[in-house]
């Protein structure tokens, strides 16, 4: 059975693309086949990737419409096995279709239904709100990860993203289980790091992953070239630390 | 005349909500009376500022939906002359709620009419989108401040945020000027910080202030002692970066 993952967190920044993009290439590289999904309009993840400029038939705007399929959209990337659904900015325009119809939140859902046979993976990428698109991710998926990064503002917005979850669960999509929640950006040095990281490990206990993904200009410097880590940097830190969680993802399937 | 700014990017995490309190902060200090609108559901600027927890009808909620005043729900803060309306959760679902009213674009805009006269300056802190809480403030306001971090997927999100003010100044608010763009959490050791810096030099110009605000610890935890970092560290790089920026946006006066 594909696993379907939303990687989510209203607090923007916290690390939510680079995550879905690396995580994906990862589990590529180990020979996995993965679909990476762009539903977010500023289509960070289709640019990380090198995909620029979609047309909204040929993006996830055009599948979430009814328009075209995945199979028909969706693009390779520089890793072998991993595809792309590309986003562009149009996907901003859905929200104020979606809100308006009835069954709105399933979308996505429905048109990712049986059409995923080719993919062991598929990670949803999402905007940097609790909107429809995202309640449409959690409808879609089976699983959620939370990239939460180790400062204050980080921590403040996880209860409002657990409640969300747990309704999403309760009326849509009662599959829908926590995967884990990823500590990010970790600069071992500071103070607030070290709080914030003890913090979230007491609350969250088992859902937090072992790895955490340490402060790495080279992932920032990744998607400049529209490269994964593993096609840009695969000896760096923050390489090593998404190989770590792409077998902690697999042990926890 | 009260100057109003909307602080606001789409791009999560980009430092809207750190320049939003530090430079209101920063002016009152300097003696101007200054007003905070935290139009976020995240409600980061009143967390940053020690406020918690506000009621819906003691919140910007409260003044969006016209069942309240800025009179009535502004709370002092730890600086003398700084005021702030506390957002909260709910206005999340001021979302839904502004999309299907006629004007839900000028909630904002008319709930500060006439209300304003106490204050120099009033900032508005906004959520990471382009949805129509962005766009009311955008409607609401004079000016816009656009943070940016020195980083790839911050640069990306840049032309679709211009295009959008130029909408909103074309079609609901021709008074809407840039009052600048600032360079935040900027390492001047990374390679990628320099050549995006340069990059938004070379484009924007004469819109970008001369002061950078660099990365500094002591302004990812201040907020969660509740204080502007004049309150927590006055010495600090980052103290003194949100200064030398309070001097120039009186300068663009
Ligand atoms: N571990 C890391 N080390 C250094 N930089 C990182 C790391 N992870 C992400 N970044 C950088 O931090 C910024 C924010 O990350 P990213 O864009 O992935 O977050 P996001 O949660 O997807 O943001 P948004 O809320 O806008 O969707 C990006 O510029 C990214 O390149
Ligand atoms: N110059 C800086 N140096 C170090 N840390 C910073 C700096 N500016 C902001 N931060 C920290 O970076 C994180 C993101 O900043 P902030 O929350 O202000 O961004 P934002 O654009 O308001 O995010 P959102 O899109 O979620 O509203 C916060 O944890 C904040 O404390
Ligand atoms: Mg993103
Ligand atoms: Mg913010």
């Amino acid at each position: 059975m594909t696993r379907i993952v939303a990687v989510t967190n209203q607090k923007g920044g916290v690390g939510k693309t680079t995550t879905a993009i690396n995580l994906a290439a990862c589990l590529a590289e180990a020979g996995v086949r993965a679909l990476l999904v762009d539903l977010d309009p500023q289509a960070n993840a289709s640019a990380g990737l090198g995909v620029r400029g979609a047309e909204p038939a040929q993006s996830t705007y055009g599948v979430l419409a009814g328009d075209t399929s995945v199979g028909a959209v969706a693009v390779p990337t520089a890793v072998p096995g991993l595809d792309l659904v590309p986003a562009c900015a149009d996907l901003a325009g859905a929200v104020a279709e979606l809100v308006n119809v009835d069954d709105g939140d399933f979308a996505l859902a429905q048109a990712l239904a049986g059409q995923l046979d080719r993919y062991q993976f598929v990670f949803i990428d999402c905007p940097p709100s609790l909107g429809v698109l995202t309640v449409n991710a959690l409808v879609a998926a089976r699983e959620v990860l939370i990239p939460v990064q180790a400062e204050y503002f980080a921590l403040e917005g996880l209860a409002q993203l657990l409640e969300t979850v747990a309704l999403v669960r309760q009326r849509l999509n009662p599959d829908l289980r926590i995967l884990g929640v990823l500590v990010t950006m970790l600069d071992g040095r500071t103070r607030i790091a070290r709080e914030v990281t003890a913090d979230v490990r007491e609350h969250l206990a088992a859902h937090v992953f072992d790895v955490a993904v340490p402060r790495n200009v080279r992932l920032a410097e990744a998607p400049s070239y529209g490269l994964p880590i593993s096609r840009y940097d695969a000896g760096c830190a923050g390489s090593d630390a998404y190989f770590d969680l792409a077998k902690e993802v697999v042990s926890r399937g």
